[in-house]
């Protein structure tokens, strides 16, 4: 390297670029280490391109050698494995002479040594470029790397049995033992990581997922107990409460719009009677002033598809006044893109005809595939 | 798709590509309704608005678009509020189109499972998309047949990740039908009665697709996902604040 780098190298500048065929690109500079693989090292500066002839850190972690290295430190094939993988992937930088500093020869040949056969055993090759001579030997001229007493034998995304293995770190606490001696699943308590314990079951969830309005404990009691509404009030999902009368009325007042759901569906015996649940209560549609179009909005709106017959049913009650009735609203059809239940009101007076609505949906046509006419017809040969 | 082949124009009606700018083809989807497409969370990253975004039907070359294609711009993109990048959990979003697509033998929706009906084990399904085969991007569509995998066999294969009840694994422990980089949002599909095709996963995440050593590919589970998916087109279409 040209000894000081112009000024718009050593800012970084994209003329810098060692992928540039320029007058600068063999300027090298020190830069900090942010693969997370190799955040525990006993050095922090690097500089690239690295030993694998990757261009920056970022093409450091999405690599081929990225995943094969950790997944490789779980055989225990070598103890420092994840450290000479580290020098290859983030070569120490020297701050004085902006060099890369090499592994030492000898580290190379014990990792190749006792790694390769593993690799070979699931159908893999060991990383083309790290050819081990390229490196200096030890105690010779040039500077070389040697695991210090101190490095760490896992990688930051590595738990570190007690044993001294590595294992992944999603696999501490994941309930099967992959430590030979059992460590990863020793003090597993939600607590100990920092996560809240569901009541009854030993799921850890982050504190963060209680009374969110999505349930994630089994019997979702992290769900429960999360709001305290007035006798007026009713529940949304996500805990907030709302008064009753704006329950169903096509307009959301839950922030996740929770009291608009399910207002509408098909019930009785038949699966077809028309009931909407509006301010809390039970209603059935008056078929006075029903029409065609209420018939396709309310299929579509339960996602059933296009009606396939209506019928308005005499209501058997019998006690006149028992029933609650909805009525079609007079200005229905100017409530554009509303809700069945937005297009409803409530009168003082019972049903005229006291007949209510009933309606079959047929689902619409899906997951068919062309008709035989695209596929040529199966011959015998 | 990794071991696949081309397949015949029109044969899954229900396959989009999402495409976004100058890259072009970024994402596979799967149309559900005249204006609603479902595609994974993970291809939003980072880009979320929704005019960035175009959604093409009916296509079987990517490069030459044909008669029977149609082009719909993204109104509204909804991001799954659980989706997690690190474990890529929760993968899925629902997309609105501008408009509605005209339905033709080229461009029709897929069924959605029913609330609890899972595909079963050890069955056969497709998976189709314009991702990775491999040794090269392709131009057309392909298709492959994967084998349904249980929950915990597909446990088995993962170490870096850990296999949730909203994923769905589907492939061979040898890889040698997967779905690959760019197949991401595209569909797998199981046959059911009378022909009709529902669509149980959408292509998320697996091992290096290349390496054909390291396991099945993993799915978003859309049978866990029914109930959100309608209420999300539910709110869209017919709530105001």
């Amino acid at each position: 390297c040209i000894s000081s780098c112009p000024s718009v190298c050593a800012a970084g500048s994209a003329t810098c670029d060692p992928r540039h065929n320029n007058n600068n690109n063999n300027c090298t500079r020190c830069e900090p280490i942010s693969l997370e693989l190799c955040m525990n090292l006993p050095y922090n500066l690097t500089s690239y391109p690295n030993f694998l002839g990757h261009l920056s850190q970022r093409e450091s972690s999405v690599s081929w050698e990225s995943s094969l290295f950790p997944a490789l430190v779980q055989t225990g094939c070598y103890q420092y494995l994840m450290f000479y993988a580290c020098t290859l992937l983030v070569p120490k930088c020297d701050p004085v002479s902006l060099q890369r500093v090499p592994p030492c020869r000898s580290l190379c040949r014990s990792a190749k040594e006792k790694c390769e056969s593993v690799l070979g055993i699931v159908g893999l090759q060991w990383p083309e470029d790290s050819d081990c001579s390229q490196f200096p030997e030890e105690g010779g001229n040039a500077t070389c790397l040697l695991p210090e007493a101190g490095v760490e034998e896992c990688s930051p995304s590595h738990f570190k049995c007690r044993s001294g293995r590595c294992v992944l770190a999603s696999k501490r606490c994941d309930g099967h033992l992959d430590c030979d001696d059992h460590s990863d699943e020793e003090n597993c308590g939600c607590s100990e990581r920092a996560l809240w314990e569901c009541p009854g079951s030993n799921v850890c969830i982050k504190a963060s997922m209680i009374c969110d309005g999505i349930p994630d404990c089994p019997l979702l009691v992290d769900e429960a107990n999360c709001s305290v509404c007035r006798d007026n009030e009713l529940s949304c999902n996500n805990h907030q409460c709302v008064h009753r009368t704006l329950w169903c009325d096509g307009k959301k007042h839950c922030s996740d719009s929770s009291d608009e759901w399910n207002c509408v569906s098909l019930s009785d015996r038949s699966g077809s009677v028309l009931t909407v649940y509006r301010t809390a209560a039970e209603y059935q549609v008056c078929a006075d002033e029903w029409s065609h179009e209420l018939s396709e909005l309310t299929c579509n709106q339960l996602g059933l598809g296009v009606p396939s017959s209506v019928a308005m049913v005499a209501d058997q009650t019998g006690v006149p006044g028992r029933r609650r009735w909805l009525h079609v609203h007079p200005e229905w059809n100017l409530r554009n893109g509303s809700a069945l239940q937005a297009r409803l009101e409530k009168r003082s007076h019972a049903c005229h005809s006291r007949r209510r609505v009933s309606l079959f949906c047929t689902r619409e046509e899906c997951g068919v595939r062309p008709a035989v006419g695209l596929f040529p017809h199966r011959r015998k040969r | 798709i990794l071991g696949g082949r081309v397949t015949r124009r029109g044969a899954w009606p229900w396959q989009c590509s999402l495409q976004s700018g100058q890259s072009g083809h970024v994402c596979g989807c799967v149309l559900i309704a005249r204006r609603w497409a479902l595609t994974v969370a993970h291809c939003f990253e980072g880009r979320e608005s929704a005019d960035l975004w175009k959604v093409v039907l009916g296509l079987n070359n990517l490069d030459h678009p044909g008669v029977h294609s149609q082009s719909r711009g993204v109104r509204s993109i909804i991001v799954h509020p659980r989706y997690n990048r690190a474990v890529v959990d929760y993968d899925i979003s629902v997309v609105q189109l501008e408009s509605e697509v005209e339905e033709t033998a080229f461009v029709r929706p897929v069924c959605l499972p029913q609330p609890g009906q899972l595909p079963s084990p050890d069955s056969y399904c497709y998976i189709t998309g314009w991702g990775h085969m491999g040794n090269r991007m392709p131009f057309k569509l392909q298709e492959g047949e994967v084998r349904i995998i249980s929950l915990s066999q597909c446990q088995s294969y993962f170490d870096m990740k850990t296999i949730t009840p909203r994923m769905l694994c589907a492939g061979y422990e040898a890889g040698t039908v997967d779905s690959c980089m760019g197949d991401s949002g595209g569909p797998l599909v199981c046959e059911e009665d009378a022909g009709r095709w529902t669509l149980f996963g959408l292509t998320s995440w697996g091992s290096v697709c290349f390496s054909k050593v390291l396991g099945p590919g993993v799915y978003s589970n859309v049978t866990h996902f029914t109930p959100w998916i309608q209420q999300q087109i539910y709110i869209h279409t017919y709530l105001t604040d």
